[in-house]
């Protein structure tokens, strides 16, 4: 699935 | 975590200490543009306002702090600290170009229509651009000192890592983000011109000198 709004990345 | 991303992370964090370094110690900022540090200032705040929302790890928070940081205090230095050495008249890409079609573009490209969001998909877009004015900047000064290019050999290559970091993500969590994915290729193709040079220039002990 396309990454929703959890954006663990910088 | 993978090996890609923690890399990217560290080239990227080492390419703000380069910059730091670089105006610190020449007590200069000639050769840098002012237009994109405004920029990457801009990419971190938008891009981590999540900082007061949600909690990732320590590691995660203390990086974003690093970077707000650490590119306010390169804009101290670049218009306020040692503001007679800006190069105001080659530094003269007009960001608002770059702005507002990044802004536009998140309203109508996004994971999700919530301001957080659409604000992290502006910083995304925004980030893809943001070197054009230090590359414009090069472009016309011809040149740029070896320190400015190490930095900006360490800044494309951390998106560069980004990419791969992704290709594991796919293949190992089955994770990936298209609008992430997208800008970061095109993030990394912008630097292929400096890329080349740097190693067939810079890496055999010449000046970054572009072809006049």
């Amino acid at each position: 699935s396309v990454e929703g709004n959890n954006h663990d990345e910088l | 975590m993978n090996i890609f991303r923690l890399a990217g992370d560290l080239s990227h964090l080492l390419a703000i200490i380069l910059l730091l370094i670089k105006i610190w110690k020449t007590r200069s900022c000639a050769g840098i543009s002012g237009k994109s540090q405004i920029l990457f200032a801009v990419v971190y705040i938008s891009r981590y306002l999540d900082l007061v929302t949600t909690f990732v790890s320590v590691y995660n928070t203390v990086m974003k702090l690093v970077f707000i940081v650490s590119s306010v205090a390169t804009l101290y230095m670049m218009y306020v600290k040692f503001k007679a050495t800006y190069d105001h008249n080659h530094d003269s890409f007009r960001i608002e170009f770059l702005l507002v079609p990044c802004f536009v573009l998140a309203l109508l490209i996004h994971a999700a229509f919530t301001p957080l969001e659409i604000l992290w998909t502006f910083s995304i877009y925004l980030e893809a651009v943001a070197i054009l004015p230090q590359l414009f900047l090069v472009s016309k000064t011809g040149e740029a000192e070896s320190i400015t290019s190490h930095y900006l050999f360490a800044l494309g290559s951390y998106r560069a890592l980004y990419l791969l970091n992704w290709i594991y993500r796919y293949y190992a969590e089955g994770h990936y983000d298209l609008i992430a994915i997208f800008a970061g290729a095109i993030q990394t193709i912008l630097y292929c011109d400096f890329f080349y040079l740097y190693i067939t220039k810079v890496l055999k002990g010449k000046k970054l000198q572009l072809p006049a």
